[in-house]
């Protein structure tokens, strides 16, 4: 199965 | 002051179409260069959606001080269902609002319907996006992406995308069984909007999730062509032009467990 990435481990808040 | 008037009331209307169904609250930055702007990210952190609705957008643009208006979609979505497509839309805020008048004119009747929408206090993470190095461009047409992400997503709850030199291919397999298309570069040069465009740094091979592809191909009514940005491991950019400015999609891939 595959898993679902979230944006804030690539993204960094401002 | 703000006042905005867009030339046809469903450039705006496309716009909310596509975005209200991914994100509910957001913050619209309106500032004199810029136009108006929004950074909004989806609940479960998946999707991130950029627009710019540059000063071109509109046939008349002014905004004395930077605002920003935060805005309920679904709220204003109902208010933009009231006028109609080829309506002047005009956005109106004084400085420091708590709500934003819209204006509908009609071009032939002398009718004019006005509404106020209140505005809200959105505290929202802003996440800084660096222009990334991709490994692959791919420019095709909205409708034929659309059509794609629409019918896999009825097979599986993921759709691939392998990009090599030579080809683009979207692949989907599911409990019934699998698919896949294929598409290679091609110029059409009657129809430049029909033309498959591939660059390729790298070769990628990435997958996500079908039900906010789905989310994004909402956007296929605002422009014929579509540009995909993909970077082995990191998040994907769709890119929908629009006359003057974006909405852009960034999409967290599915990473093997």
């Amino acid at each position: 199965a595959r898993k679902q990435s979230n944006l804030m481990s690539f993204f960094k808040k401002k | 002051m703000l006042e905005g008037k867009f030339d046809q009331a469903s450039l705006l209307k496309k716009i909310i179409d596509s975005i209200r169904d991914s994100v509910k609250l957001c913050n619209f930055n309106c500032s004199q260069n810029d136009g108006i702007t929004v950074q909004a990210i989806d609940d479960s952190r998946v999707l991130l959606i950029a627009l710019k609705m540059d000063p071109g957008c509109f046939q008349e643009f002014r905004c004395d001080r930077d605002m920003v208006l935060g805005l309920d979609l679904e709220s204003l979505g109902k208010i933009l269902k009231q006028g109609n497509n080829e309506d002047y839309l005009t956005l109106i805020a004084e400085d420091n609002p708590d709500s934003l008048l819209i204006v509908f004119e009609d071009k032939k009747k002398d009718r004019i319907s006005e509404f106020s929408l209140k505005l809200m206090d959105i505290d929202s993470d802003v996440l800084t996006i660096d222009d990334m190095d991709n490994d692959c461009s791919i420019t095709m047409p909205s409708a034929d992406f659309s059509k794609i992400a629409r019918d896999f997503k009825t097979m599986s709850e993921s759709l691939q995308i392998i990009v090599t030199k030579e080809s683009v291919k979207f692949k989907a397999e599911g409990q019934i069984g699998s698919g896949s298309v294929i598409f290679k570069p091609h110029t059409d040069l009657d129809n430049p909007d029909e033309s498959i465009k591939i660059d390729m740094n790298q070769p990628v091979n990435l997958t996500f999730g079908a039900k906010y592809l789905n989310d994004i191909v909402k956007a296929s009514t605002l422009s014929s062509t579509i540009t995909i940005k993909l970077t082995d491991k990191a998040p994907a950019l769709f890119e929908f032009k629009l006359p003057s400015g974006y909405l852009r999609y960034y999409l967290a891939p599915k990473f093997e467990d």
